[in-house]
């Protein structure tokens, strides 16, 4: 039951890297061999667990643009159960790089064959835009998490992503599947976020995971001390809400 | 006194549009000729001011392709002395398709030669990545307002894109200036926005804008009416903020 999800939003600030760092860190803590891999150049998901690639370190880059394998970029964290490949800022590189290439939408597909079938879930962090990163992610994931923060502009971009998912279903990735929205930074006295709750429900009834992220300022001490919240504070209502999801996730694909 | 404001920060989410939106209407409302142009294919600066544009419809992303001249594409807003150029998805595949272009860098700057000095002031909004959009706002922009979201993550992205700007400084623009940081989604209560704040201080004590923007349900209110928040609520605590920082805005480039 190997599974690979992409954290993909192109809106940006919506939560993806730390949905991906906290879901990734709670699946492991269900016994779950994870894979969390970082695809976004600003390397948020990496600092988010106390990770600084350097120039000289080997990351998600190198792999993509052919100069390294997968289990070259592959580290062990202090949890029990998590991987991570990193990735820093020369990833920034490959849009323009991999633009000319052959296949340049499926690098990190042949890149992940190898290895996927080592670890229950990999997990991708990308960036907020839908660029090569991002369609490389949606080509090698079976199933994509769509972080939706309740606000207006973030509900508007929703739209596009979904139209993106169909192109890419239609020829890169055609068993590309939608696993769920996760509603994050839910604040319950602010009406727009039950406005677009409620938009969301009416629309994909069945998308939507039952827990939902509140916005819980634990969640954002956490990547100051390169800890994932559900190890920084697991009395926290935030990491509570990442622990409940992930069990959601593992029922999800047939896990215990 | 015509001069081009690029709004822009690489990290998602961080109050790039709200900014541009509000810092653009506020600037209006002083008696400054302004033009907004979106530069993001997410077009939320657009949908901001109430502003849809179709598929049939041109667009900034016609002028980057050569397809338009800038002056089609500037349209007058119902907000007196306001006028915008709006974005919508097809922009998306500017980023590819000047990838093999003559002095890719240059177009948005060209583009612009012709009708800057119609305003007192253009208004980029840029999307949350360091592409070619971004670059061509970095090479036409005199002058970059950075707004930073007082939260870690947002702080860690700050070192990158300052060398991101000395590069430019360095070859496509000697001239481009940092205006200044704006602190955006500041919550009092939020200890770590105080840590942020200060950190800020420290380093950059002569670049931040005194206005400092709140955290302030408003203002995410206001873009689901199509409306900037400066003209949705103008009693609000952000929308204040913005009118204030419009001010420093204007009295820093010598204006009234
Ligand atoms: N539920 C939450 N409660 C409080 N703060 C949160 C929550 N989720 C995320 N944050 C904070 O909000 C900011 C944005 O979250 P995050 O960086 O995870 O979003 P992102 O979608 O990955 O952003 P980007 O588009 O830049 O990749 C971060 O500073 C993060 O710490
Ligand atoms: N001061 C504020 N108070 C409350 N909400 C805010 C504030 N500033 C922005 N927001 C809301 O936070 C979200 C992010 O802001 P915004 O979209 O302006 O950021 P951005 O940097 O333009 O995002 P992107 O990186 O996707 O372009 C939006 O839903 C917006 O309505
Ligand atoms: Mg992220
Ligand atoms: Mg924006």
């Amino acid at each position: 039951m190997s599974r690979i999800v992409g954290i993909v939003n192109q809106k940006g600030g919506v939560g993806k890297t730390t949905t991906a760092v906290n879901l990734a860190t709670a699946l492991a803590a269900q016994k779950q061999k994870v894979l969390l891999l970082d695809l976004d150049p600003q390397g948020n998901a990496s600092s988010g667990l106390g990770v600084y690639a350097g120039e000289s370190d080997k990351t998600i880059y190198h792999v993509l643009s052919r100069r390294a394998k997968m289990k070259d970029v592959i580290e062990p964290t202090d949890i029990d159960n998590l991987y991570l490949t990193p990735a820093n800022i020369q990833l920034a590189g490959a849009e323009v790089e991999l633009v000319g290439t052959m296949s340049r939408e499926a690098h990190l597909k042949r890149a992940l064959k190898d290895i996927r079938n080592d670890f229950d879930f990999v997990i991708l962090d990308c960036p907020p835009s839908i660029g090569l990163l991002t369609v490389n992610a949606l080509t090698a994931a079976d199933g994509i998490l769509i972080p939706l923060q309740c606000e207006y502009y973030a509900l508007e971009g929703l739209a596009h992503l979904l139209e993106t998912v169909d192109l890419v279903q239609g020829s890169l990735n055609p068993d590309l599947k939608i696993d769920g929205l996760a509603l994050t930074l839910f604040d319950s006295r602010n009406k727009i976020c039950h406005q677009v709750m409620s938009e969301v429900k009416k629309h994909f009834p069945k998308l939507i995971y039952k827990s939902v992220i509140p916005r819980n300022v634990r969640l954002s001490e956490a990547p100051s001390h390169g800890r994932p919240a559900v190890i920084y504070d697991p009395s926290s209502k935030g990491a509570k809400a990442y622990v409940a999801l992930a069990k959601e996730v593992v029922k999800q694909h047939g896990g215990a």
